[in-house]
C-alpha cells in the first residue's frame, strides 16, 4: 500500500542582490524538505517544514 | 466400482506454479474476449459502457500481472485472512509473521497477541500511546503513516515523478475535472463525538473564533489551522476575547482565492495569490510488516473524496519502477481540501494485498466491493442521463461535515483511516 501526498506550499525565496551580500545563494523561506528518498519514517516524523 | 475405490492409491501431486498462472491467465484471457462480445453486441444501446480495463504496458511479468483477477484475489485474501485462527497457533503465528516482515512487537498496544483471531485483526493493530511522538515543530508536514519515503519533490507542469523518471500527471491521479458542487453528500458521521460537533455547529456563528464544544474542549480555528495565520498573525497573537469575527473572514478569504483561481489552469493549480506556492508532492511505501493506520499529516479540511475504482497491482518498488503510471491504475480514495496554504490532496492507493482502504469519517465508501462496480456503473449512468461524460470515479462531498468549514476538519497527527488485508 501506499499514500501520495499532493499540496500547495509556499516557494522558496531567492535572496536578490541587495540581501545576499553580492550573489544569489540558495532559496530561503518556502517549504524545505527533511528526509531523503529511500529513508525509513515513523508516523510523526517530520517530512518537510514549511 | 467399490473396489476401485478402495484399491486405487491417490497420489497428490502440487500443480507447478507455472501451470497455474498459465491457467488462470487463459481462464481471464477467455473471460475478457466474452465481455468484448458482450461490449459490442450492446453497442448503440441505451446501457451506458462499463469501465473499460486499461492494458499497462511493461515487462512481461506485468503482462502477465495484467491478466490475473487480482480483485478476486485480493477478496480471496481477506477472507482467507479473516479465518480464526486456533487459540493455541496465534501466538507463534504472529511472531513468525513478526520475524518475517520486521514487526516490532512491544509496540503493539494489545501485549496478549491471543486476543487477535486472525492475522487481518493483527494487521491493524494498534500502537501503545506515546510510541509515535509528533514532531514537536508545528510547521512540520509529518508522515502520515509508518513506511519508506519513495519519491518527493516539487511538481512541474502538472505531472508528478514516479520512480526513476517515470512521470504521470496530476490529472490522472486526481481526476481532470474541479470537485463537483452537486457531488452527493457523504456520511461523514464517525461517532458521538462528530454527532456533537455538528450539532455544535449552530453556535459557530455566534461565537466566533470557537467552533465547537466537544466534551467540555473548545476548538478554535487557530488550533485548527496551526501555523501562521494568514492575516490576523500567529495564533498565538489571536486576541482571545470574542470581538473578532475571525471565521467568515478565513473562509471569505479562502473562498475568494479559490473563485479567483478558476478560470485560469487546471483545477488543482496553486491557489493563493498572495503567497507565491507551489506543488509538492510525497510517496510513502507500506511495507506488509508496517503498522498500517493512516494519520493526518497537518491540520486540513477535507472537502471531499473520489473513490477510483480501479485495478488491484501490487505497489512494490519493484513494479513501481516497472509498471509506469501504477498509482494511477489502482484503486485509490483521492481525499481533497484545503489546509493554511491551499490545496492539500491525500490519496492512499490499495494493493492487491491490500486492497481495502478504509476512512474513518466516510461511513459509505467501500473499496474493493463487489458492490463498488455497480456504484460505478451507476454513477456512468447518471453521467450519462444528464448529458456529461463519466470521470471514473465515484465521488462525494463533506460539506455537511462543517457549516463553516465546509468540509471535514482533522488535525495533525490524527488517525484518518487505514489499509486493510483483501
Amino acid at each position: 500500500s501506499t499514500i501520495v501526498l499532493v499540496f500547495e506550499a509556499p516557494k522558496g525565496r531567492r535572496p536578490t542582490m541587495d540581501e545576499g551580500e553580492g550573489h544569489e545563494g540558495e532559496p530561503e523561506g518556502g517549504l524545505r524538505w527533511t528526509i531523503t528518498e529511500g529513508q525509513k519514517v515513523k508516523v510523526g516524523e517530520a517530512l518537510a517544514v514549511v | 466400482l467399490n473396489s476401485a475405490l478402495k484399491n486405487t492409491k491417490i497420489e497428490w501431486k502440487p500443480i507447478p506454479i507455472a501451470l497455474g498462472v498459465t491457467f488462470l491467465g487463459a481462464f481471464q484471457l477467455y473471460r475478457i474476449q466474452r465481455r468484448e462480445k458482450h461490449i459490442q453486441s450492446n453497442e448503440g444501446a441505451d446501457i451506458p459502457r462499463k469501465r473499460e480495463r486499461i492494458r499497462p504496458s511493461g515487462p512481461w511479468t506485468v503482462q502477465v500481472m495484467s491478466t490475473l483477477p487480482l480483485k478476486a484475489l485480493s477478496r480471496l485474501w481477506g477472507r482467507f485472512n479473516e479465518l480464526t485462527i486456533p487459540y493455541y497457533l496465534r501466538v507463534p503465528g504472529f511472531k513468525l509473521y513478526a520475524f518475517i516482515f520486521g514487526v516490532n512487537l512491544s509496540e503493539v498496544a494489545e501485549p496478549d497477541l491471543h486476543t487477535y483471531p486472525n492475522l487481518a485483526a493483527f494487521f491493524y493493530r494498534t500502537l501503545k500511546p506515546g510510541v509515535r511522538p509528533l514532531d514537536p515543530n508545528p510547521h512540520a508536514i509529518l508522515s502520515p503513516a509508518d513506511g519508506k519515503v519513495i519519491q518527493f519533490g516539487h511538481i512541474e507542469n502538472g505531472e508528478v515523478e514516479q520512480v526513476k523518471g517515470v512521470t504521470y500527471s496530476l490529472d490522472a491521479l486526481l481526476g481532470s475535472e474541479r470537485p463537483s458542487q452537486n457531488a452527493p453528500i457523504a456520511d461523514a458521521r464517525i461517532g458521538a463525538k462528530h454527532e456533537h460537533m455538528k450539532v455544535d455547529h449552530e453556535d459557530i456563528l455566534r461565537t466566533d473564533q470557537e467552533f465547537a464544544k466537544v466534551n467540555g474542549i473548545t476548538y478554535t480555528l487557530p488550533n485548527l489551522f496551526s501555523g501562521p495565520w494568514p492575516k490576523h498573525g500567529t495564533p498565538s497573537e489571536m486576541p482571545s476575547d470574542q470581538s473578532m469575527p475571525a471565521a467568515p473572514s478565513i473562509e471569505s478569504e479562502v473562498r475568494a482565492d479559490l473563485e479567483g483561481s478558476e478560470a485560469a489552469g487546471p483545477w488543482w493549480a496553486p491557489t493563493s495569490a498572495k503567497t507565491p506556492t507551489g506543488l509538492y508532492f510525497c510517496v510513502i511505501y507500506l511495507a506488509p510488516g508496517d503498522y498500517h493506520r493512516f494519520h493526518s499529516p497537518v491540520s486540513w479540511v477535507v472537502e471531499s473524496r473520489r473513490h477510483f475504482a480501479g485495478e488491484l497491482y501490487s505497489v512494490s518498488p519493484y513494479l513501481q519502477r516497472t509498471l509506469p503510471g501504477l498509482f494511477t491504475l489502482n484503486e485509490r480514495v483521492v481525499l481533497l481540501g484545503r489546509w493554511r496554504w491551499g490545496f492539500f490532496s491525500y490519496t492512499p492507493v490499495g494493493a492487491t494485498n491490500v486492497g481495502s482502504i478504509k476512512i474513518n469519517f466516510d461511513r459509505e465508501l467501500r473499496t474493493n466491493s463487489l458492490t463498488t462496480d455497480t456504484a460505478a456503473d451507476r454513477a456512468a449512468h447518471e453521467a450519462a442521463k444528464r448529458g456529461e461524460p463519466y470521470s471514473g470515479f465515484a465521488e462525494a462531498s463533506y460539506v455537511n461535515a462543517s457549516r463553516v468549514l465546509r468540509g471535514h476538519a482533522l488535525g495533525r497527527g490524527e488517525e484518518m483511516g487505514g489499509f486493510q488485508l483483501g
